[in-house]
């Protein structure tokens, strides 16, 4: 099964 | 002193139908340029992006940058007493802790204002690189919407892949499975009916349905709806608010093990 990621995995926090 | 004077006020309330399955609260960041908001999901998969142009409103004067903390709860119910032709006008004062909304009937026999305190909301903003996608999709926001509600009846998860013969959206789960192929059509008489795919290379990505089907909550805003892809970077959803700006969502992948 594939598994969520999430955003702050590919966005850096300002 | 802010003040925003929208003659629509049911594009704002399309707006807020769109995005209060995903967020409780929000901050909405006011400068001349317009309202602009950034903010996650609790989970941090997906993230709204909206922007709306000061042009785009009948009347829009910001003295001051401002950040209206709300929630948006809240603020639905503000909007549930506003009537469909209503024209709204958003006001608050330098350092405010609260927003008026003020709701004219068209014939200006009815005028009635709300006042909604404002939060300080933590915020967390996202810089969001510019990307060149594999993939652009262009098709109608109807067509998208009952193709994400049809195959969330199948599994948990949307797998979509684009190549130059198409795009086409999978799922499978316990009962079988589900395809669902679109070829480019394009309707020079009916521009909105149209699908377009904008092509650099074939892409095929992993969605989670729960999600997918919250952004079309949007789909009143706009006749169609655009899917920006590219492997391992996260899909974005855009719809266009005609003469306003636009409503974007931005979807974390799901990534084999």
């Amino acid at each position: 099964a594939a598994n969520q990621s999430t955003l702050t995995s590919f966005f850096k926090r300002k | 002193m802010f003040e925003a004077r929208l003659v629509n006020s049911s594009t704002f309330r399309k707006v807020l139908d769109a995005i209060k399955d995903l967020l409780n609260e929000a901050s909405f960041d006011c400068s001349e340029n317009g309202i602009q908001l950034q903010a996650m999901d609790s989970s941090h998969v997906s993230l709204v992006s909206l922007n709306l142009k000061s042009d785009g409103f009948d009347k829009f004067r910001c003295d001051r940058n401002l950040t209206m903390g709300m929630n948006l709860t809240s603020l639905g119910k503000v909007f549930k007493c506003s009537g469909a032709d209503d024209t709204v006008t958003m006001k608050a004062q330098d350092y405010a802790d609260t927003v008026t909304f003020m709701f004219e009937s068209k014939k200006q026999d009815k005028i009635s204002d709300y006042e909604m305190k404002l939060m300080n909301l933590d915020q967390e903003h996202l810089g969001i690189p510019d990307t060149e996608f594999s993939c652009i999709i262009k098709m109608p926001s109807i067509e998208f919407a009952r193709i994400i509600r049809d195959l969330s009846q199948f599994g948990e998860s949307i797998v979509i892949s684009c190549t130059k013969e198409g795009v086409k959206f999978s799922a499978q789960g316990d009962i079988g499975t589900g395809n669902v192929k679109l070829a480019q059509t394009h309707n020079f008489d009916k521009e909105e009916e149209s699908v377009t795919i904008d092509l650099q290379e074939p892409v095929a990505l992993t969605f989670a349905c729960q999600y997918l089907n919250s952004f079309t909550k949007a789909t009143p805003l706009s006749n169609q709806v655009k899917l920006s892809m590219c492997e391992n970077v996260p899909l974005v959803v855009e719809y266009q608010i005609p003469e306003l700006g636009h409503l974007r969502f931005y979807l974390a992948p799901k990534i084999e093990e």
